[in-house]
């Protein structure tokens, strides 16, 4: 049986046993440093009073993002590699099966930092989230097309940083849409809060509230 | 036999080609945007009168770091995986063979953007560097202990951005020192040229003048 066919079917088995409990799972992706905890700690801080939210927070071997959530009174558990560059739809649902799902409205997972890898291993989540920094320069969606076009939302984040680094960010929007036209842009500063408000909308509230 | 033994075999063979011609190779690592173009960019400004360089930019699908390598009158291959996110030995001496290497001093190879896989990957080099940026954070180096504790030489880049990163580069020195307490570190900015000096001396001349 194809590989990566075998990892589709976990991802849909992953995604019956959330819509079973009415769960809904965010899949944030990105490469080293994009801003990825940073960017759910910003959601979490805007939404754990009306949500009960866990986070799974993908790594090699430290805990150090874990810890970061849990700083936040929100339930967030670390979900190790090794050595491995992704998190998997297997690994994901062993955490899953732990959950008290039934008392949850949203899971959070912080993928590992790799922006090629992970596009390739959907989890079973609703929506796919990949974090970009204006830091990684601006060639990145041209760079990662297969990656970019897999996602539902991309987040340009450190904009707070676009004029430093001198990055064209109306350019990478540019190109974003045409490596993947019906992907939701939204740019955000995690450093000063810019666009977390409107992200907490469009990634969030919005599509629940149509379910 | 082992997929990776297989690999280091390989490399084996890449490294005994070039000792055979006295070419040194040197691979360049490190995650999307951390300035691994702009770094080997430094570098043969700083050494194409002396020597007689090839670089290998290796990436998904472009050719735009070939093209900023070319813009300087140095040439440079493009050698592109589609969708595999590292360079392996086999691909590197598919183009290796096709070199004139009996004129050559040195081969740059840029591996594709991406901190954790590449390093499972020798290429048959002389010396393997990571280029991590400032821009990544401060927890890098604890956070991928067995990627750092492979590399000859650390080059800590985009250091111009410290301060407004607000990271504490000493302190990421420090974890450098403990994963790997070998590996030379250079701090760099492409930005202004701070450190460009010293890894040219370090990373290239000083070694090659021991042979
Ligand atoms: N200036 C600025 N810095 C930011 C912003 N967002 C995050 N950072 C910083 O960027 C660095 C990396 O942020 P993280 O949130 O740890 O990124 P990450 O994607 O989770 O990193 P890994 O999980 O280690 O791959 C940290 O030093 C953050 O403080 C931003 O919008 N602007
Ligand atoms: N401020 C600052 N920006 C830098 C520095 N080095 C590189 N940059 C910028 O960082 C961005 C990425 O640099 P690149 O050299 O393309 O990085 P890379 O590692 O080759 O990127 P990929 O090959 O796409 O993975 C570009 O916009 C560069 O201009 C530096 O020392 N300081
Ligand atoms: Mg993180
Ligand atoms: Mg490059
Ligand atoms: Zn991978
Ligand atoms: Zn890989």
């Amino acid at each position: 049986i194809d590989f990566l066919e075998s990892h589709r079917k976990l991802a849909e088995a992953n995604r019956k046993l959330l819509d079973e409990h009415g769960v809904t799972m965010i899949d944030v992706m990105g490469s080293v440093g994009a801003g990825k905890t940073s960017v759910v700690e910003q959601l979490v801080r805007g939404l754990k009073e009306k949500y009960r939210i866990v986070v799974l927070n993908g790594d090699l071997v430290t805990t150090i993002d874990q810890d970061r959530i849990l700083r936040h009174g929100v339930e967030a558990i670390q979900v190790n590699t090794g050595k491995e560059c992704h998190l998997d739809a297997a690994l994901v649902r062993t955490v899953l099966e732990r959950l008290d799902l039934g008392n949850l409205d949203l899971v959070i997972v912080e993928n590992v930092g790799n922006l090629i890898c992970p596009a390739d291993f959907p989890l079973g989540s609703h929506r796919r989230v990949v974090v970009t920094s204006v830091t990684e320069g601006p060639y990145v969606a041209v760079k990662h097309p297969h990656v970019f076009a897999e996602m539902d939302f991309v987040v340009i984040n450190k904009i707070d940083l676009a004029s430093v680094m001198e990055v064209d960010v109306s350019k990478l929007v540019g190109d974003l849409r045409s490596v993947n036209p019906r992907a939701r842009v939204v740019q955000t500063s995690c450093k000063d809060g810019t666009g977390i408000p409107e992200l907490i909308t469009r990634l969030v509230e919005e599509p629940r509230r149509c379910t």
